[in-house]
């Protein structure tokens, strides 16, 4: 390698310890990847608390974080998701590159005071993000 | 929200469901096509608080009634015993309901004669509106729920035997009762002063909610003897229960888009929500399941 830097310093730059960080970055996953976080609200922030009963916090989570080029079965993505990677990488950067979104979500039981007084508790479908996935 | 109007258009139930005007208020921009806003009772609230940039209680304006805090105080055991403390609905045993509505009588009309056989017979008119059940809430069962607050002693265990009899009363005519349903049942009274007490009139409702009646006029008997298990099986004088006119209490299958419908997830096979949130422990298989919780770890 030696000889070779010395015959051709320009591609000897390209591939120096520095360079090969760089190099290899490209392949690394996104560091800040595509993943569920946790939220936490109390309804009494909102003020709610008035006339929804219970439960006192409600955790809706959130979706968030670049998706990685290579998706595959890992987000349980489509290929349409991969194939508008590559139209935003190559072809048209206007198309958005695919969204870390909900996969999959858990219901949520409310207790709340009706306009009328009356009391009801709900089962509402879809209330706390549970997966994430890159669509 | 639809309102249940003549055009039979159906009111989708919402914890977050605005008073109609509301959505009429909606910056047109934010307001959803007609068919749009089907089962999303939740949007027109939400997109409200959004549009004034930030949560603003505007439910602080609306002006609501306050329940009775009997009715609360059971919602509220309720409450526990259908959902985690996270708010996560457990599998039901038994009844498959998703939506539980409790009404107090809006008005009220007591009366008390004494029946030299009977005993004292306590009878009250009531009147629930139950405008705010919807036409996709479907009724699985109904109770009139009594408290009871006896005065009498804990120590002994007491028996009561009761007869009530129910009248669909209509006051504006008068007319005799149209279905009139009477029936027995007895109440055990051991340690604890206080006694919630579901008579089951779901026969008695059923018609009338299918009907989408609002009002329902209640004719209420109700007559009660005491009797000591133990010793005597002739029951004594009636006691002096102190009667608290009931609540009614619905549930019911709300069959709209955004409930949950939990027990169509068992019938599939897959696991209910308490369960499946199990499913998130660390054992589980980290390169299968991207995309919950901390990737760092599973990564290295």
């Amino acid at each position: 390698s030696r000889q070779r830097r010395n015959e051709n310093p320009k591609a000897a730059s390209a591939t120096s310890p520095y360079n090969l960080s760089e190099y290899f970055k490209q392949f690394v996953f996104p560091q800040n990847e595509c993943e569920l976080h946790n939220f936490r609200l109390s309804f009494s922030q909102l003020k709610w608390d008035k006339w929804i009963i219970a439960p006192h916090r409600y955790s809706p989570q959130y979706c968030q974080g670049d998706c990685p080029r290579a998706m595959g079965h890992r987000y349980g993505s489509p290929v349409h998701t991969m194939v508008q990677n590559l139209i935003s990488e190559q072809l048209d950067p206007s198309v958005p590159r695919p969204s870390c979104v909900p996969a999959e979500y858990s219901p949520l039981s409310v207790l709340t005071i009706e306009p009328d007084g009356s009391i009801v508790y709900k089962e509402y479908e879809d209330m706390i993000a549970t997966k994430c996935t890159c669509r | 929200p639809h309102s249940r109007g003549p055009g039979g258009l159906e009111k989708a139930p919402g914890f977050l469901e605005a008073p109609e005007d509301v959505a009429s208020e909606l910056n047109p921009v934010l307001r959803l096509p007609k068919g749009a806003r089907r089962g999303y009772a939740l949007l027109p609230p939400l997109l409200k608080v959004l549009s004034e940039r930030g949560a603003r209680s505007w439910h602080s304006e609306v002006p609501r009634l306050q329940p009775d805090s009997r009715a609360l105080r059971f919602m509220k055991r309720l409450y526990k015993m259908s959902a985690t403390r996270e708010g996560i609905p457990k599998a039901h045993k038994g009844l498959l309901y998703n939506t539980v509505r409790l009404f107090t009588p809006c008005s009220e009309r007591r009366h008390r004669h004494r029946d030299l056989v009977k005993g004292d017979i306590h009878s009250v008119d009531l009147l629930f509106n139950v405008d705010r059940v919807t036409a996709l809430e479907h009724l699985l069962k109904s109770v009139l729920l009594y408290s009871f607050d006896t005065s009498v002693p804990t120590s002994s265990s007491i028996t009561f035997i009761c007869h009530l009899s129910i009248k669909e009363h209509d006051f504006s005519s008068q007319v005799c009762p149209s279905i009139s349903h009477s029936l027995a049942f007895s109440l055990h009274f051991g340690v604890r002063k206080r006694k919630w007490v579901e008579i089951d009139v779901t026969s008695f409702l059923q018609p009338l909610i299918a009907a989408n009646r609002r009002n329902i006029h209640m004719a209420v008997n109700f007559t009660c003897l005491m009797g000591d298990a133990q010793r005597s099986t002739k029951l004594e004088n009636p006691v002096n229960v102190t009667l608290v006119p009931p609540s009614l209490l619905l549930y019911l299958n709300d069959t709209s888009e955004q409930a949950y419908h939990g027990w169509n997830l068992l019938r599939n096979g897959r696991k209910s929500p308490v369960r499946a949130r199990q499913r998130n422990s660390p054992l589980v298989d980290p390169a299968g399941d991207k995309g919950k919780g901390n990737s760092q770890g599973k990564r290295a």
